[in-house]
């Protein structure tokens, strides 16, 4: 019989390491509310 | 290597706003009627370069209806803006800017305004009074009444109804019609205006006077009628000094 490898733990192999805190840049827009949003 | 394209402008950095700010002046400057608009939000933003210090900016704006009559001198800065409660309008606005060596000029704009629906503020406010349509029967029964009340009793000139600006109506618990509308000043005092009223004009533009009344009438449990009227005085008009308008504009539609 095949031994199928896990899917996760291949995937957590291919998985390029991210840098501990990086948050993508928030998207450019919509800006910011300035009093409520109706 | 050709210089790398700049990044695209965000809708908060300082250039987005600065043109915005001259879109809001703008939309309020070319607007007749009704209440000043303040930004709340900027949309989106697209920029065209022409050439060297040369953009072509669309706008997408989203304002919020402020306490200001558009006859108001209050600047804008100094107007508040309408709260949820009150029963706000929001005004989605389109506007294409040219800024040739760092100054602004509008070329056109598109403006679309609409109530925050009825059911928003009943749920969070069930017994608050709701905007009226402003050719109701009992709106336009108590902006006579008021106006007619408060040349009767004034000392100073007669004043004629320029434009109702905005109604609501609230039914309990007790049944209630609020109105705000936009006076004129005219040549009559008050007591002369009760021998020949028809006499009575609208001051030429150099003298102009324009005012702003509120009232409230109480229709049930009891009758209760209450008006107030102020004059802005006369404004001698200044063309805003920060704000450059192509003359090529479409204007606002």
């Amino acid at each position: 019989s095949v031994a199928k490898r896990a899917v996760a733990e291949a995937a957590q192999h291919d998985k390029v390491p991210r840098p501990v805190g990086f948050l993508p840049p928030p998207p450019p827009c919509p800006g910011k509310i300035r009093h409520f949003k109706i | 290597v050709p210089a790398a394209a700049p990044a695209p402008l965000g809708c908060d950095d300082p250039e987005s706003e600065a043109a915005a700010d001259v879109a809001v002046s703008y939309i309020n400057g070319q607007s007749h009627h009704g209440y000043k608009f303040a930004l709340n939000r900027i949309e989106n933003i697209r920029v065209i370069p022409q050439g060297l210090n040369n953009d072509i900016i669309f706008l997408e704006l989203d304002l919020l209806e402020t306490s200001c009559h558009i006859l108001n001198p209050t600047p804008l800065v100094n107007c508040s803006v309408r709260s949820f409660t009150e029963h706000a309008v929001e005004g989605d606005c389109d506007v294409k800017l040219q800024k040739v060596d760092g100054v602004f000029s509008v070329l056109a704009s598109k403006c679309n305004s609409h109530a925050d629906s009825s059911e928003d503020i009943i749920q969070l406010c069930p017994d608050c009074p709701l905007l009226a349509s402003l050719n109701n029967t009992e709106v336009l029964t108590t902006v006579t009444a008021a106006l007619n009340a408060y040349n009767s009793k004034t000392a100073g000139a007669y004043l004629r109804l320029l434009e109702v600006g905005r109604a609501k109506i609230q039914y309990e618990p007790v049944h209630n019609v609020i109105v705000e509308f936009a006076v004129a000043a005219t040549n009559c005092s008050a007591e002369e205006a009760k021998d020949n009223v028809e006499a009575c004009q609208l001051l030429p533009d150099d003298q102009s006077n324009f005012g702003f009344c509120t009232a409230t009438m109480v229709t049930r449990p009891s009758q209760d009628l209450r008006a107030d009227c102020k004059l802005y005085g006369h404004q001698v008009p200044t063309p805003d000094p920060g704000v450059t308008y192509s003359q090529a504009g479409q204007g606002t539609s």
